[in-house]
């Protein structure tokens, strides 16, 4: 790369197997690619850099923020984000690291253990919540969750918290009943605060295949998700499906998770998440 | 049972009198889609269609089918070839007690299957025990004896600063309680932490397992292979179990995994209840794949 060449069939085929490797996806990166032989007449010669400096831009300019998921931060009192996902992607992990986050800038938070269904989920959260240092509502396993929601809203008006986080458990996107639960607990937050919950995270796993986009239009029609938290971003998965899912339903990714330990939390930043995907 | 695209791109086919690389090449990059988008490895992807369409273009005519019905055929396969030929047994030794080390990245499900192998081994008479070695996930130990006591499988879960040595002590106690089933638990990691990935290389040289099962979420995508290979080199595993195939992901990455390292997959995962787990049948994954 580097050198002027014919954008021919070869380098065409390169750069569909970088886009596809990276997971972003068949139609996705086979309508990077028309762009691609719009802008530069194939078969003439052009400075590979200029192609590969297009490409990253066409990339950047889907990633770019539409204006229906912007909202204010923490702009009501308490904040209410609810956690939401399939199983095992990462939701009581950056919980954790949110509520650090959330502390180390001086605000009052609260979490909610909403996952009453697998072993060890309260416990867990509650390792998670001592390394914060805040406080936790939970209960047995079991439990309603419904219940546990309903106590930690009530509580994070009583104790006048800014921030309150709720976790839940791990569910396929497939399974009505689990998501008709979250619906439940959606509608009983609202109860309570009408226009809460005020941000709804979507944790996705950056070694997602495909079905991140079955997820992704799901979970986006239960609970009408905010943003994306990605994880495992310190592995070597590019987690590219979150290009087709921001194209498709508009959903922007607000965060990156890079590791197991409470600070690995950092806000997404497309232009690193770019230069990533071709390096 | 077969997606619109599969269904459009065999109709093509059927309907083709003779076939040349012209007209075969739009319902070959249609089945080149459907399996990409099943999260099929791309170079995978890539030399089965090379296969595909060579052999359909070098092919002798059979009279009994059109020349499109048998590039169907030849694409069937290709395809069966990659997903391997039979159902690849977990072997359960009667009278030897027998261990399995669990590994695979952060989440895949490898805590859960535990527990899931240990009562499908007691439905087949054996005696199973969990070892819980994974000391970093918080409440990990914990997980697994809330789920042991739910389920009245032993878990052996004292672990030291010594991770190794109580691995051991615990697997000695294990067999002189006379279990013969010793399933290890060990901690998610990444196949690139190389600290991690040589803890495991020491618990394989000290503990000799019988089995080394790579567990890998069946939503994975292109990554897959990666990790796979690289779990190979460092512990040359045994044997390959795909989870969470109760959802809608088709899990041609975990299949492209199997493909690549040649090693079998024994068992698929399909819920988070102890009886969800099953052993693994070739073709009924092609059907999940092209359905
Ligand atoms: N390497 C890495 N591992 C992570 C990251 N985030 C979470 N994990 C690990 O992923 C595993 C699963 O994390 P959990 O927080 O339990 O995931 P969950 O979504 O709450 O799981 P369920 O509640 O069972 O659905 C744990 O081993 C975490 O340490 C990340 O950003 N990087
Ligand atoms: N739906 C479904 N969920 C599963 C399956 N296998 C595991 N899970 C769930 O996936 C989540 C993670 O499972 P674990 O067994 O904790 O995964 P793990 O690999 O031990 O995780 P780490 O130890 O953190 O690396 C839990 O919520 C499990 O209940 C499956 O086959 N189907
Ligand atoms: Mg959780
Ligand atoms: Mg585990």
């Amino acid at each position: 790369l580097g050198k002027k060449r014919k954008i021919d069939e070869e380098i065409l085929e390169n750069i569909e197997q970088i886009l596809i490797e990276g997971d972003i996806g068949f139609s996705a990166s086979m309508s990077i690619i028309e762009n691609i032989k719009e802008k530069f007449r194939v078969n003439k010669e052009c400075d590979s850099d200029n192609l590969f400096l297009f490409l990253k831009e066409e990339i950047l300019k889907m990633l770019e923020n539409s204006e229906s998921f912007q909202e204010e931060k923490l702009g009501k009192k308490p904040w209410i984000i609810l956690v939401v996902g399939v199983n095992g992607t990462g939701k009581t992990t950056t919980i954790g690291k949110l509520a650090y986050c959330y502390k180390n800038s001086d605000k009052d938070v609260l979490v909610a253990a909403a996952d009453t269904y697998r072993a060890a989920a309260v416990e867990q959260l509650d390792i998670w919540r001592k390394r914060a240092n805040v406080d936790l509502i939970g209960t047995q396993q079991g439990a309603d969750p419904a219940a546990v929601v309903y106590d930690s809203v009530k509580a994070a008006l009583s104790r006048n918290v800014d921030v309150l986080i709720i976790d839940t458990a791990g569910r396929m996107h497939t399974k009505v009943n689990l998501m008709e639960e979250l619906k439940k607990v959606k509608r009983v937050i609202a109860k309570i605060i009408p226009d809460a919950p005020h941000e709804v995270l979507l944790i996705l796993d950056a070694n997602m295949g495909q079905n991140a986009i079955n997820q992704a239009k799901e979970f986006l029609k239960a609970t009408k998700v905010t943003g994306i938290v990605l994880t495992k971003l310190d592995g070597t998965a590019k987690g590219g499906v979150i290009i087709p899912i921001k194209l498709e339903l508009g959903l922007p990714v607000k965060y990156i998770g890079i590791g197991e330990d409470i600070s690995d939390l950092e806000i997404f930043e497309p232009k690193r998440f770019v230069e990533a995907l071709f390096s | 049972e077969f997606t619109e695209k599969i269904n459009i791109a065999f109709k093509k086919l059927r309907g083709l009198a003779t076939i040349n690389e012209k007209n075969i090449n739009e319902p070959l990059r249609d089945l080149k889609r459907v399996l990409l988008e099943a999260d099929v490895n791309y170079k995978v992807v890539k030399s089965l269609m090379e296969q595909v369409q060579k052999k359909s273009l070098g092919q002798e005519v059979i009279r009994s089918i059109t020349p499109g019905q048998q590039v169907i055929k030849i694409f069937y396969d290709e395809l069966k070839k990659i997903l391997g030929n039979s159902t690849s047994e977990f072997i359960m030794r009667p009278n030897n007690p027998m261990t399995v080390m669990i590994v695979g990245l952060q989440g895949s499900g490898k805590t859960t299957l535990c527990v899931k192998l240990s009562h499908y081994a007691r439905k087949k008479g054996r005696k199973p025990s969990i070892i819980a070695a994974d000391p970093y996930r918080p409440a990990a130990a914990k997980q697994l004896e809330i789920m042991g006591k739910a389920t009245n499988i032993p878990v052996f879960s004292r672990i030291t600063e010594d991770l190794i040595l109580s691995t051991k002590e615990n697997i000695e106690d294990a067999k002189k309680s006379g279990y013969d089933i010793i399933i290890m638990d060990t901690a998610g990691r990444l196949h690139i932490d190389e600290e991690m990935m040589d803890e495991l290389v020491e618990l394989k040289q000290e503990v000799v397992p019988d089995e080394i099962l790579l567990v890998t979420d069946g939503m994975t995508g292109q990554d897959a292979v990666k990790t796979a290979v690289e779990f190979q080199k460092k512990l040359d595993f045994t044997g390959i179990v795909i989870t969470k195939l109760d959802g809608d992901a088709k899990g041609g990455a975990a299949l492209s995994m199997s493909a690549v390292t040649g090693k079998p997959i024994k068992f698929i995962g399909i819920g988070e209840k102890l009886g969800d787990i099953e052993v693994f049948h070739p073709d009924r994954f092609a059907s999940r794949i092209l359905g």
